[in-house]
C-alpha cells in the first residue's frame, strides 16, 4: 500500500515539466524514506535524479518498497487534468501495481485518474558520492538567462571557476563571448552568489541540456553547480522541505 | 573540436 500526498501539487507538476524533455520512461521508486527517480536521456549524456523525502508530504505511507514504471509523456497528460493549486495524491494498493492512482483536490472539485504502469528494465547507474572541487551557488534565473543567451551563440558552453567567481564562455563560428558572475554576499539569499573553489575547473558542455533542464528553475530561486575537472557536472535545484532535483551532465572533451 | 562523452565513462553500472 503506497500513498503520497503533495500539499502543493503544482510542485509535482513543475518537476515533471522539468524532466519531460530529458527522459521518456522512468522508474519511480517508493519506499519508507520517500520517492526517488533516476533516469538517463536516450544519448546517455545526462542523468536526472529526483529525491523527495517522506517528511515533505502532507501524507505519506509506503509499507513495502515499490518500483513503478511510467511514461513521462502519459504522466503529463494526466497531470494536465489538475490545477496548479490542487493537492495531488499518488496511491496504489497492490504490491506489484499495474496502475498508479491520482487524486486532484481543489476547494470545488475532486478528480480521480489511473495511469497504466509499464515494466521497465532500465540500467541503473551507480552515481558515486563525489567531493567536488568547485561548488557554485547562484540565482537560478540568472543561470537560466546566461545559458539561453550564450546558447544562441554556440551549442557548447564553457564554464571556468576561480577564487574570483565563475565565468561562462562560448566560442562559435559567429564570434565569442563570456559572462563572469561576481561573488556577492547580499543578505537576500535568492540573489547570493557563492563560490567554493578548492581546485579551479574549466569544462565544456552541450548547452541544450542546460536549457531543457532549466525549467526546474521554477522550483527554486537558487541553483547549485558542482564540478570537478573532467567529471560530469551536477546541476541541483533544492526543493524546499522536500528534497532535490539533480541533473548530471557528461562534459565535452577537447579531442 | 570537442567530443561529447557519455556518463557510462564516469559512473559504474549499479
Amino acid at each position: 500500500m503506497f500513498e503520497a500526498k503533495f500539499e502543493d501539487g503544482g510542485l509535482f507538476k513543475k518537476i515533471v515539466e522539468a524532466i519531460k524533455e530529458l527522459v521518456k520512461n522512468v522508474n519511480l521508486e517508493a519506499n519508507g524514506t520517500g520517492i526517488s527517480l533516476q533516469a538517463m536521456d536516450t544519448s546517455h549524456v545526462a542523468l536526472v535524479a529526483l529525491q523527495l523525502n517522506e517528511k515533505g508530504f502532507k501524507k505519506y505511507r509506503c509499507e513495502k518498497s515499490l518500483t513503478m514504471g511510467l511514461s513521462i509523456e502519459n504522466l503529463q497528460k494526466i497531470l494536465k487534468c489538475s490545477g496548479n493549486d490542487d493537492q495531488i495524491t499518488l496511491r496504489t494498493q497492490d504490491e506489484e501495481p499495474t496502475t498508479l492512482s491520482f487524486t486532484f483536490e481543489s476547494k470545488n472539485r475532486i478528480s480521480e485518474f489511473q495511469l497504466n504502469l509499464m515494466s521497465l528494465d532500465q540500467e541503473q547507474l551507480g552515481v558515486p558520492d563525489t567531493e567536488y572541487s568547485s561548488v557554485v551557488r547562484m540565482p537560478s534565473n540568472e543561470f537560466t538567462k546566461i545559458c539561453r543567451e550564450l546558447g544562441n551563440i554556440n551549442e557548447a558552453i564553457g564554464i571556468e571557476t576561480s577564487k574570483e567567481g565563475i565565468k561562462f564562455y562560448v566560442k562559435g563560428d559567429i564570434g565569442e563571448g563570456q559572462v563572469s558572475v561576481k561573488i556577492n554576499d547580499t543578505e537576500k539569499p535568492e540573489e547570493r552568489v557563492e563560490c567554493e573553489v578548492d581546485e579551479p575547473v574549466n569544462l565544456s558542455f552541450a548547452v541544450r541540456y542546460f536549457n531543457l533542464f532549466n525549467k526546474a528553475s521554477a522550483l527554486s530561486s537558487q541553483v547549485i553547480l558542482s564540478m570537478s575537472q573532467d567529471q560530469p557536472l551536477v546541476i541541483e535545484y533544492i526543493i524546499e522541505e522536500m528534497g532535490s532535483l539533480k541533473l548530471y551532465l557528461a562534459p565535452k572533451i577537447n579531442d | 573540436g570537442y567530443m561529447q562523452t557519455i556518463l557510462q565513462g564516469y559512473f559504474s553500472q549499479a
